[in-house]
């Protein structure tokens, strides 16, 4: 379950201030498949960002299964968004002198997989995603849209209880988006909770709830409580 | 004018080969507007990069407006790609040390446009992206999607007579989509050319003439000469 109240994101520039988030209340339960949609600049990597425990708010209270996320210890939070939270970054965030499969591999090397398992598991995720001739490649020689399915595939790579995905299909054919879209759907029936970033309604239409943000702020809000 | 003949990119990767374009022919006439779709990794964007001049083929001939790229100096090579062609990367390809502003007046900078010219050139079209509250920022300061309009900002401004857009709108709302593709669709109107890969069906049918890519290769092309 995750709880936010009065959460606060505030840029200082000079003299000027940006609230790139400017107070937002929402709840969403365990199991809960939600599209989050909005104008480019409304907010909503930033929402996403303190949601998946890799920012912190200027103010404002986070609480992820009744733990307060801001009086974690660096290590409960590394702990949390490693085992916790599979994230899929807008800008994909790989690292660059890993191949696609060692890219997937991560989580599980830091979860304290042994070798052999990590191997097989990642290659589990890559052939999900349709890159298995491409497990080798670097990310400097795949496609905008094979990097884009290899950073949903490290997402997914640890088995996490929460999928927090910022756009994932904004670089993907047809074909490839309705290929992801299945899997998310598979692991919300499986009773994962998702939450994801599209500015597609076609997107959004696949999950149950529906928010919008504006300014900084959550201007609808449909569909809460529904699993 | 553009012609392509037998134009193939292929990549030794140890013993094996990835054939990224498996030989295209295509010439693009002055004033039409292209969409080029397919499927993730068919070679779109390999296939642009060679079109603007940023890339080499392994095999094959490439003339714009009749003179052959592989025979240009390196100086005749960067005069072409300043001065002709504005092209926006799938990836964005902003430069982390100069702010919005700076990065759309660099191409203005390279053509030796004096300082307040740039300035006022750059300007104009980072408000024509809807973008003037943030000309300062820094693109780690930006949303992804306004990353992406800095970047569609900068090909304009050199006024290019061929624009290549790599899936200029992956990363924008419904309605920042629609402003961007007015701009293209007033550009070509003035008589440029414009050459975009997208996904997105509705964004192809704006253009004039519809490219499918598959394989490196290309399997459809309808509305040619059309402008
Ligand atoms: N440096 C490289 N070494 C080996 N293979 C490469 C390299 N760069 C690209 N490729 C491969 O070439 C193929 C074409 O890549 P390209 O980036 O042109 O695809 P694309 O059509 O733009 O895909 P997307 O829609 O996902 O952006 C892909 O299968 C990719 O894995
Ligand atoms: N480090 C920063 N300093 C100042 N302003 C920032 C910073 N990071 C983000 N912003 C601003 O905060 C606002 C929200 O950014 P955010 O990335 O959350 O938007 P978004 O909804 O994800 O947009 P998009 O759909 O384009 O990805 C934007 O207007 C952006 O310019
Ligand atoms: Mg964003
Ligand atoms: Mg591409």
């Amino acid at each position: 379950t995750i709880e936010l109240r009065g959460i606060k994101k505030i840029y200082k520039m000079g003299d000027q201030e940006v609230a790139a988030l400017a107070g937002i209340d929402l709840d969403i339960h365990k199991g809960e498949f939600a599209a989050l949609m909005g104008p480019s600049g409304s907010g909503k990597s930033t929402l996403m960002n303190i949601l998946g425990c890799l920012d912190r708010p200027t103010t404002g209270s986070y609480k992820l299964d009744g733990s307060e996320v801001s009086h974690l210890t660096d290590d409960e939070l590394a702990y949390t968004r490693n085992r916790k939270i599979g994230f899929v970054f807008q800008n994909f965030n790989l690292l660059s002198k890993l191949s696609a499969v060692d890219n997937v591999a991560l989580p599980l090397l830091y979860a304290g997989v042994g070798r052999s398992e990590r191997t097989q598991r990642a290659m589990h995720f890559i052939e999900a995603v349709g890159l298995g001739p491409r497990a080798d490649h670097m990310p400097s020689e795949l496609s905008g849209g094979q990097r884009q399915r290899v950073a949903i595939a490290r997402a997914l790579a640890n088995d996490p209880k929460i999928i927090m995905a910022d756009e994932p299909t904004g670089n993907l054919d047809t074909k490839s988006t309705h290929e992801i879209m299945e899997i998310f759907e598979d692991l919300h029936a499986q009773g994962r909770t998702i939450i994801l970033v599209t500015h597609e309604p076609e997107i959004a239409a696949c999950a149950s709830r529906q928010l919008l943000v504006r300014d900084g702020i959550i201007t609808r809000d449909e569909g809460r409580g529904v699993v």
